[in-house]
């Protein structure tokens, strides 16, 4: 499914090139439930957008089900990524203005589902979350954990056959945590995919595979 | 030093009043070292947000070194927090378009010291979280972590008496999250006192006590 070759990323400051990810090979088959470990500050978010077609490599080739997509303009792996890939970002990234269930709502207006329908499945996410009785909360008006929850279930509504997780246990009690990587379980078992960035010990246990990232490579 | 009677805290949402504080009473002596712990949703980040003078109880009272602090106005608390409190946010709260190292300066703007020594202890103070290599980064040019850490050596700029940290570790490898808590143990040696809320249970283990809240009030 997911295959990187000597992938590189270098970012800029000012004139100083900093080698973020340094030739990274990867693959990652259909069905796989990858926890990604390593130090804070190695590349383990970057290489995450990287695999999630939210950033490119500035070297090496990412092939996503046998496509290059360095060939992909940036309306099409945007198509790709929406009805494909759901993404927890580490810093949940919600709309302050809008309430749980229309952020979890927000990836169906790309979708071809009746409205009635979504609805029903974003309502149905939020109650396996949780958070059944926080759904016209805003997020200001959520704890950290709640918030983190919300992001999960937004990215889980256009059922999609990638699921790509930075640290979707952070701000969670053990409890809770292990309610999220059951529900994570359950979707892999129905086949998807999934790749968990996670710095949570007993997260990463739940994984059937583990891959670690120091200092911008695969150890 | 901190002394909480019967505090409420009520939202409402709507015309649905949520109560997420019931009759929490809290003592906390100069120099401790606290771990507040508990379900994701109990009430934590409220509770340490009205012991920082970020919010004000519904009903009971705060007593903050003796003194009644419903009695000051906005102004009064925002002084006092200034000098005394450093806060770290769940969520950080840094600012997007300043560097690491002027993000860590900014509670300096209300001190009375000199702005080349305020700049030599911001260094110092990113030196001892391992961020001297990315003084000049911005936030979105650091990592979940290091954004964490920017937040720790902002809430120690003024050398506060009380530091309250919530989730200090959340998004830190195990070996990181001990160098945070060592440097804790050292300002706490050095007579201040620690709050830390926190759901991992190695972070909890650096405090010399722990308190327990669930379903809003202190098991
Ligand atoms: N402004 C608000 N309006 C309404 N409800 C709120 C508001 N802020 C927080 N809450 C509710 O208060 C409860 C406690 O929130 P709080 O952030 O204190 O929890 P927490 O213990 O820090 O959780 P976590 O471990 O997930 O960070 C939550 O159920 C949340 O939905
Ligand atoms: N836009 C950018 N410009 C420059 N450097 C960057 C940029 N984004 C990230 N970095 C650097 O890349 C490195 C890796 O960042 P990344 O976010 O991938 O780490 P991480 O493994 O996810 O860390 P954490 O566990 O703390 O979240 C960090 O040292 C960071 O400073
Ligand atoms: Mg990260
Ligand atoms: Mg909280």
């Amino acid at each position: 499914l997911i295959r990187l070759e000597h992938v590189d990323k270098t970012y800029r400051i000012a004139e100083t090139p900093t080698a973020v990810l340094r030739d990274v090979s990867l693959e990652i088959g259909a069905g796989e439930f990858v926890a990604l470990q390593g130090p804070s500050g190695s590349g383990k978010s970057t290489l995450l957008h990287i695999i999630g077609l939210l950033d490119r490599p500035t070297a090496g080739r990412y092939l996503l089900r046998g496509r290059d997509v360095s060939g992909l303009s940036d309306d099409e792996l945007s198509g790709l990524r929406n009805q494909s890939i759901g993404f927890v970002f580490q810093s949940f990234y919600l709309i302050p203005y809008a309430t749980a269930l229309d952020n979890v709502l927000l990836p169906g207006l790309y979708s071809p589902a009746p409205q009635h329908q979504l609805r029903q499945r974003a309502e149905h996410l939020l109650a396996q979350v949780g958070l059944a009785d926080r759904m016209r909360h805003k997020p200001s008006q959520l704890s950290g954990g709640q918030q983190q929850r919300v992001a999960l279930a937004r990215a889980m509504l256009n059922d999609p056959d990638l699921i790509l997780a930075d640290e979707p246990t952070g701000q969670l009690d053990s409890k809770t945590s292990a309610e999220i990587m059951s529900l994570f379980a359950e979707v892999n078992a129905n086949g998807k995919t999934i790749i968990v960035v996670t710095h949570d010990e007993e997260t990463a246990s739940h994984a059937k595979r583990r891959v670690l990232v120091q200092d911008g490579t695969i150890a």
